[in-house]
């Protein structure tokens, strides 16, 4: 375990509880998109699947088990509780969500480290975490300007991946075979998807502006 | 093997 990691894992953590918190103190979810929380269960939950077989570490398991139960929650709350889901902006999360989970099982399919239902399992999520914040995106997009809390939960998203990425050069250079080639490229992509926002995100604070995206 | 593969990470 190396600070990046570890700092990366509480970036993550500290994202979906902005999320909860948001949800929870203002009772609604409007400028969040529900499709990208639903991908997100679906990524902890395909890639958690070895939490009772594995054992790695308390930390390890902990943590799987907060990731998952957080991000059930964030779904269910934005479906099934009265007031919240009066909020959710149905007409403009409108991604169509059901091409990147496909993409990624057919991507799973053709590449991975090993064939077998596990392996395949974890690299499909690996490849649908990259493109899971591409529904949020284009519901910021849409919607113009962004709360601040959703801002900050995409800012932290962000910063969690660019921690991993200083995390596996880390690894590259003190462990001799570490490989992880597979989530390495994938999480580049993820990074990337997210540099633009960033750029808009540290325009909006360099100016002390409202976070204005371009349409 | 499994920290080698990075499936020790979350």
């Amino acid at each position: 375990m190396n600070i990046f990691r570890f700092a990366g894992d509480m970036t993550h953590l500290i994202s979906i509880l902005v999320l909860l918190l948001k949800i929870y103190a203002t009772k609604s979810c409007s400028g969040i998109s529900r499709k990208t929380q639903e991908l997100y269960a679906l990524v902890f939950l395909a890639r958690y699947v070895d939490i009772f077989t594995e054992f790695i570490s308390v930390y390890n398991t902990i943590m799987k088990i907060v990731f998952i139960a957080s991000t059930l929650a964030i779904v269910w709350c934005m479906r099934g509780h009265r007031v919240v889901r009066r909020s959710y902006d149905k007409e403009l999360d409108t991604f169509r969500h059901y091409f990147l989970i496909a993409a990624s099982l057919v991507l799973a399919l053709l590449v991975h480290e090993k064939f077998t239902f596990q392996e395949i399992l974890w690299a499909f999520s690996i490849y649908l975490e990259a493109v899971a914040i591409l529904p949020q995106l284009v519901l910021l997009q849409r919607s113009g300007n962004v709360d601040n809390l959703t801002g900050q939960y995409v800012f932290f998203l962000g910063a969690y991946r660019g921690l991993y990425i200083l995390n596996w050069i880390y690894r590259y250079f003190t462990e001799p075979h570490f490989s992880r080639w597979i989530a390495c490229v994938s999480g580049l992509v993820q990074t990337a998807l997210y540099a633009d926002f960033f750029y808009y995100y540290f325009l909006s604070w360099k100016n002390n502006a409202k976070l204005k995206l371009p349409a | 093997l499994l920290a080698l593969l990075g499936k020790d990470e979350l």
